[in-house]
């Protein structure tokens, strides 16, 4: 369904999804901002992917109500 | 279906499982009923055997606990991550942790997470399989509320847990044909929402398969229900929405379990509250309310908490007025008036639709609004309303918004 404007705890939630479920490593040092947000489209593509959603790389409406349904605790991807 | 890595698995036969503690939400013996339930389901199809111990260390411990609860893995609170539980192994192994933070419970309600579903979920990692991304299997990641009475494992988790253990020894529970790994076949496209291909089980065996999905131009086509969503437009019937958006040129073809995987197919009617982002689905005499993907809790309700008297046992259509905030609701030959303000039926109704709406002579199968007018539907015809007049303008057929 369409897009809500995405706020930024939006985003925080969806590091952490991705962290616990995809394997997802932010990068700390803020040098690497660029090749962060490469990697995070990459973890959010894996995770649309996975789910059968359009695989955009965007953190979109669906993707988010896909990351917040309730689930089980392990990773979704062999880690 | 996946395994971990190196696909880890018991190396014998007699599992041992233990029940460290229980959960304040359930009678202990419905909690250790659901959890033998969710073993037998993995015994009916390899040659396990699960027997409990009521003290000491076994291959599977069971536990309930919130927050930090010894190892890295964390529970965070209600909702989000339900439980976990580790692959085939020595110590932690095998166990299985609950988040005390929910609700369990033994039902298949929207107040809380059914124990048996979860259960047979982490008890599958217990033995050895991640995670499925097929929608409907058992190890698919997501909870969903289902009908516990004679759960069945979906073919992609028994093929699955069988490339780990085998089929069972003794007669096989299951109808006599043999699960092979077959390549993944072409599902019809209304079995499984798209980019998705599961493991279907052999053809020869495949279920009747539902009717297939009617084509968008055919001129008999007709619809359950129609309701607008967010600035979009979804058509029903039977499992299939056509989704018409101004977001994107083509039509594109879902089924209803692919937004909402725990509603039941075959709407009667459908509308939005576009005030309140919901859209309410009814299906007999019972109605649902949504919020994009999510369904509120406490639904289904009785269709008569909305002032219907009990005579009314179905509606066929619905339509709210985004500017007068009143709901149409269309049963036989006579409609209602809702007011979305007070929540209540306005006075005055019943009344004869043929009397208020020139041009209108039969019953209602579905209506939206869109572009200020009503659109009612009466099988393969549409027609277009001047809600001021209540008058029809135009006379179309009811696919006319395919582009055909």
């Amino acid at each position: 369904f369409p897009v809500v404007p995405e706020k930024k705890e939006d985003t925080q939630f969806a590091k952490k999804y991705l962290e616990k479920f995809y394997g997802f490593k932010e990068e700390k040092n803020s040098l690497f901002k660029a090749k962060n947000l490469n990697h995070m489209a990459d973890k959010i593509r894996e995770m649309q992917s996975f789910f059968g959603l359009e695989v955009t790389g965007e953190l979109n409406h669906k993707t988010l109500d896909m990351m917040k349904q309730p689930r089980c605790g392990i990773p979704d991807i062999r880690s | 279906y996946s395994t971990f890595p190196h696909s880890p698995k018991w190396k014998k036969e007699d599992v041992t499982y233990r029940i460290l503690n229980y959960t304040p939400d359930m009678l202990q013996a419905d909690v250790e009923e659901a959890i033998a339930k969710a073993f037998q389901l993995w015994s009916n199809v390899t040659p396990l055997r699960f027997t409990r111990l009521y003290s000491g260390q076994a291959d599977i411990m069971i536990s309930f606990a919130a927050g930090f609860h010894g190892d890295f893995y964390s529970f965070d609170g209600p909702g989000g991550t339900l439980a976990h539980a580790y692959p085939p192994g020595s110590d932690i192994g095998g166990d299985a942790h609950f988040d005390e933070d929910e609700n369990w419970t033994k039902f298949t309600t929207y107040s809380g997470y059914n124990l048996f579903l979860v259960a047979a979920h982490e008890l599958g990692h217990s033995l050895g399989l991640g995670h499925s991304n097929v929608l409907g299997a058992l190890m698919y990641p997501i909870y969903m509320a289902k009908d516990t009475r004679d759960y069945q494992l979906h073919p992609d988790d028994i093929y699955g847990i069988q490339a780990l253990y085998g089929s069972p020894r003794e007669s096989p529970v299951l109808p006599t044909k043999a699960f092979p790994p077959q390549e993944p076949t072409e599902m019809t496209p209304a079995e499984v929402p798209t980019e998705m291909s599961p493991r279907q089980e052999p053809t020869e065996t495949t279920p009747s398969k539902p009717p297939s999905r009617p084509e968008d131009c055919d001129p008999h086509l007709t619809f359950d229900a129609i309701t607008t969503l967010r600035g979009e437009t979804l058509f029903f019937k039977g499992s299939y929405v056509w989704r018409k958006s101004p977001y994107f040129v083509e039509i594109e073809h879902d089924t209803i379990s692919s937004f909402w995987p725990s509603l039941i197919a075959g709407f009667d009617a459908a509308y939005e509250v576009d005030k309140t982002d919901r859209v309410l689905f009814f299906k007999d005499d019972q109605y649902w309310a949504v919020s994009g993907y999510s369904i509120e809790s406490g639904f289904p309700k009785p269709i008569q908490n909305l002032g219907f008297p009990n005579s009314v046992r179905k509606i066929d259509a619905a339509v709210h007025d985004q500017n007068t905030r009143k709901t149409s609701f269309f049963v036989g030959n006579k409609y209602w008036s809702f007011n979305e303000n007070t929540q209540s039926m306005e006075r005055g109704y019943p009344r004869k639709i043929a009397a208020d709406f020139q041009g209108i002579g039969h019953t209602v199968d579905a209506a939206f609004q869109k572009n200020g007018y009503f659109y009612f539907f009466h099988g393969s015809n549409q027609y277009e309303v001047d809600i001021k007049k209540k008058k029809v303008i135009r006379i179309m057929k009811s696919n006319s918004w395919f582009d055909c």
